[in-house]
């Protein structure tokens, strides 16, 4: 089923913050696999960090947390 | 607490900061004492002093930026991102920036500069995020009131700097309770459609049966409305409300909502004056009767008439013979009573009126 609009858009949002936030690369469009196994990776890089419940999905908790107004530092401190 | 790599921090303790520009939302007066406060929060527990300079270059160069403001670490408009800063060093290092396109406040509405000020100057001072969500470094915005230091933050600044040697005494707020110690007791524990609520100093953890991990949050940041420190709460559920208890007053919650009219005295209930705090309530759904557990006796207030039921207080011990003489939280599911005391849990059989098994408090948190 292909995800709708409103799906994608927090997809963006959520790439956007782990790259701003959790280093996640950018640029690794055409590199399907890797590019999702480190979207995964960062998430739960996130989730731990935040003591969310660790899926490595963007499920409503998760994405709830990435709403809210925060620091601009990023959290993974290196 | 965390730092940032290789413990930056500055060679010095005497720390020089700069205010290039301000917000219009507040005046001068207003940011000038936001920006010294949140400084003072550091030095209280540090050597560090702050020198304040007002021409060229200082250590911490302060501004005020919207969107692209020359660092190329642009903010995003409204909301979200609120400020940040840099670890201490020569040129943009400690340097620190904050929004212009949010609104800056002195008091409890968004967003208040004070309390995000300290938080940068955390970090240039050498604070990296803290995942405890109770402390200042915590990386996302609660509005908190008091002093603003956790034991979390105070640890972590005391690790780069040392203490302060002419140190006033300060009172910081405790570090999150974590849901794995062996000692851990509960203040207050209820149900919330159908996710339980247990209470615990400034913070409550939320727990779902399809949620293998409970959730930790400060209580503020949910209902900004009622006490850091909860003493009972229980919910009916016919009514879809949760009553909250400190001290001599009680809170009414539709979910999220603090419902009108409230807070109200306990004693609306129909207890004496002489009860000053509630250990423990539970609703029991089937009878439709809310035990309130005061140090070792307790009443039963009728949800449907609204009143006290004659023949009360009565003894805990006699009662409910097996867990001891007084309660710290109480809850009620399909038949059982689970009363908590200390770091004990006891499950109790409303019908065979017996213990039927004890556990550590803290296996309700999945430890």
């Amino acid at each position: 089923k292909p995800i709708s609009s409103e799906e994608k858009d927090e997809v963006l949002f959520a790439e956007k913050y782990l790259r701003r936030y959790y280093g996640m690369p950018a640029g690794l469009q055409g590199k399907e696999k890797t590019s999702d196994v480190m979207y995964k990776k960062k998430i739960q890089e996130m989730q731990e960090f935040f003591k969310l419940n660790v899926t490595g999905k963007l499920d409503d908790d998760t994405l709830e947390l990435m709403e809210m107004a925060r620091c601009g530092v990023p959290d993974v401190a290196e | 607490y965390n730092h940032f790599p290789n413990d930056l921090k500055w060679k010095t303790t005497e720390v020089t900061f700069r205010i290039l520009n301000y917000t219009p939302d507040l005046s001068k007066a207003d940011v000038d004492r936001a920006v010294r406060n949140g400084l003072n929060v550091w030095s209280s527990v540090t050597p560090l002093k702050f020198k304040k300079l007002y021409e060229g270059n200082a250590d911490i160069m302060i501004s005020f930026g919207a969107r692209e403001h020359g660092d190329f670490n642009p903010f995003d408009g409204p909301e979200g991102l609120l400020a940040h800063a840099y670890p201490p060093g020569n040129g943009i290092g400690g340097d620190t920036h904050f929004d212009e396109d949010e609104t800056w406040t002195k008091d409890f509405n968004a967003f208040n500069l004070f309390l995000v000020a300290a938080h940068e100057f955390g970090h240039a001072l050498g604070m990296a995020h803290s995942s405890d969500p109770g402390s200042l470094m915590y990386p996302v915005y609660s509005y908190r009131k008091g002093y603003p230091l956790s034991e979390d933050d105070i640890k972590g600044i005391q690790s780069l700097y040392g203490e302060n040697p002419n140190h006033r005494r300060i009172k910081p707020k405790p570090d999150a309770p974590s849901k794995c110690d062996p000692e851990l007791s509960f203040d207050a524990v209820t149900e919330l459609r159908g996710e339980t609520i247990i209470f615990k100093d400034r913070f409550y953890w939320r727990l779902h049966l399809q949620m293998p991990e409970p959730e930790q949050t400060l209580i503020k940041s949910t209902w900004p409305e009622i006490p850091n420190k909860v003493d009972a709460a229980y919910e009916n559920p016919e009514k879809d409300v949760v009553i909250i208890f400190s001290g001599i007053k009680m809170w009414a919650l539709n979910g999220y909502n603090l419902v009108d009219g409230y807070p109200k005295y306990i004693h609306k209930l129909g207890l004496p004056k002489t009860v000053r705090k509630i250990d423990a309530a539970v609703n029991i759904r089937d009878t439709g009767k809310t035990l309130l557990f005061v140090e070792e006796e307790y009443w039963s207030y009728d949800e449907r008439t609204g009143t006290m039921d004659s023949e009360y207080p009565r003894s805990i011990k006699e009662d409910f013979p097996g867990i001891g003489d007084e309660v710290d939280a109480a809850a009620y599911h399909f038949g059982y009573l689970y009363f908590y005391h200390e770091h004990i849990q006891f499950e109790y059989s409303y019908n065979s009126r017996k213990v039927m098994r004890i556990m550590r408090a803290n296996s309700i948190l999945n430890c």
